[in-house]
């Protein structure tokens, strides 16, 4: 219905502002209808401007602001509707260390009321982890699950 | 709802039967390139009813069955079991709840789904260990909430697409949210 | 001509499978014509076999796995035709540890005919380099340079 | 032949003059999410003659003048400058090689290319700082083995290009051997 949907862009709209801001440490960002009268049809442009950077193409944004911009638009659609289960696979490949560290603690949040699956290379990603698995292929091409500790990272090849 | 463990057996390069099981927060998947991670996520794509093999990087469906290695045979079928366990306040959201065939040894508030497919090309779905079509096993995902939404699963080198999609192309992000 | 890129074909293949498995450490891969008769405009088919494992359907490889594949692909036609430059971008972000320490070796030895631009957030390939520099944004919006030793890259800010 | 150096002037997030001075072996470039990197690569991209402003990242080619920031106001001018050095070897083997504009002080075995791009949409092209046509710097490359080859620029994120491509789309490979 039409009214369900306004709200929706409505709602969409300000959370992703708020997580982008968060998950950037400043800057603004945007989500806005192509016809801002028709929310029926309409498709979605995305605007992103980190902080300190004048607002531009989105193109133009590097892989890691990519990256943490689609991150911002998918959790905020996560906070206003949430799901039991969210799986991640590398999604902080491209980020760099202070990002990586806003990422997983924003993954931390999230988690009181979801459960996520967090696939990931990346040591400060792991450290913010409840339960962490280690997949190994010993025989080859077989794969088996192990439980870990942090300090075992190591030992099964990983970053 | 929580989802308590889920289990591969067969699926993919997982030629023996594996438990992983979910707790609260947050479960993190370590390993070198190769070993099997994102094979999880396939099998939990698949165990939740994705149709498509495209979806799971292959050609056919079977290919999701372990085809061997050199320190293994081929196995004859691909399963992946998921165990839920369903809290009170969903009973009373859910007036028309699935009608979940009563199993002895399984409380009313947990629900095994598992899926299963055999080279010959015949695939299965059981419901707390009786077979069931595909459609009641979406009925109970949709009532749980545990349908794939769009932004619940975030494959491999994918997480550009929403800023590469055509704008018209980003409506499920409202959609979804409505 | 015919017999030039028949001669052109045969030499990639080989130097393919050569690349493939030293990068791989082991398994074995070859790259096919659609149509062997028709060298002139056949296009060109990738078979990878990384090691303990079944020959399966490309797409299947993991993500790492991908990536190495491509990048043997490419050092293969690099090591028959050098360039007098090459530049990677990224192009280790889904290694694991063990495979961004052959592609960093891969690159030194490389390097040694070619002047190579490698882009990185990883601490293994960073330790190949003959040259260090660090790009900053400590005014806003603006970049700079600055040169690098090894032992200061924790300051600016990266892995 | 070797490149000594490139300079960016108002070339994208380069908003001041910097120089990179590039010496034999491994050069490796780091720095934090958004700081300039990838932008280092396109400039090289452009003043070996980029002329797709996609290629770039953008949708028309004057986003590649700095546009201002919270710190700098806007430039007018992009500019990327290359010192070369061209060895011995390579003037024996190109017996027709391009003429090179004599330039009192600098050597004759010494190639300095710029282009220049201002925000009326007036662009220049500098070979020993002598105004030239695109295709004289394109000429000088050709003879120097410069000129991009599909591989060796590997832009972020297209690793994975090669594999999705369709089998007719990876001639290259054995063209460019050949
Ligand atoms: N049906 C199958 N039988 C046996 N092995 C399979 C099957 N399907 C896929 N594989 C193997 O699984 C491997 C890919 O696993 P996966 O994608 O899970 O790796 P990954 O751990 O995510 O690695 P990365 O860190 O590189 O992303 C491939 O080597 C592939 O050959
Ligand atoms: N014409 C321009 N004027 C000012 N800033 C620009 C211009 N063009 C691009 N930028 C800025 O440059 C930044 C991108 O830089 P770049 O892609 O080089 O980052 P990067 O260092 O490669 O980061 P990552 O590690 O995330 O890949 C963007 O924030 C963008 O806004
Ligand atoms: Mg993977
Ligand atoms: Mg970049």
């Amino acid at each position: 219905t039409r009214r369900k949907l306004r709200e929706a862009y409505d709602a969409l709209r300000a959370k992703f502002a708020e997580v982008f801001t968060t998950l950037f440490g400043g800057g603004r960002a945007d989500v806005v209808l192509t016809d801002e009268e028709n929310v029926l049809e309409a498709g979605l442009d995305i605007i992103a401007q980190p902080p300190g950077k004048k607002l531009q193409n989105i193109n133009l944004l590097s892989g890691g602001e990519k990256a943490l911009t689609s991150l911002s638009l998918l959790f905020a659609g996560f906070l206003l509707k949430p799901s039991p289960l969210c799986i991640l696979d590398e999604a902080d490949a491209t980020l760099d260390e202070s990002n990586t560290t806003r990422f997983a603690q924003m993954i931390r949040e999230l988690a009181r009321d979801t459960q996520f699956v967090v696939i990931t290379h990346n040591r400060t990603t792991m450290e913010a982890a409840d339960n962490l698995y280690g997949i190994t292929m010993e025989e080859p091409g077989a794969s088996k699950t192990i439980s870990l500790q942090m300090s075992e990272i190591e030992a099964i090849g990983v970053a | 709802m929580k989802i308590k463990e889920i289990e591969l057996n067969g699926f993919k390069s997982f030629s023996d039967r594996t438990v992983l099981s979910l707790h609260d927060g947050v479960t993190v998947i370590v390993g070198p390139n190769g070993c099997g991670k994102s094979n999880i996520v396939d099998a939990f794509r698949w165990v939740l009813g994705e149709q498509s093999a495209r979806s799971l990087r292959g050609e056919k469906m079977d290919e999701v069955i372990f085809q061997g290695s050199s320190s293994r045979k081929p196995k004859g079928m691909a399963e992946v079991t998921l165990s839920i366990s369903l809290t009170p306040p969903q009973s009373k959201d859910t007036g028309n709840a699935t009608e979940l065939p009563k199993d002895d040894d399984t409380a009313h508030d947990s629900v095994v789904v598992a899926r299963r497919l055999y080279r010959s090309g015949e695939s299965d779905y059981l419901l707390n260990k009786r077979s069931c079509r595909l459609k009641d096993i979406k009925d109970l995902f949709l009532d749980t909430g545990l349908d794939v939404k769009s932004y619940s699963i975030l494959d491999q080198g994918r997480i550009g697409e929403i800023l590469n999609a055509r704008p018209i192309d980003r409506r499920f992000l409202i959609e979804e949210v409505a």
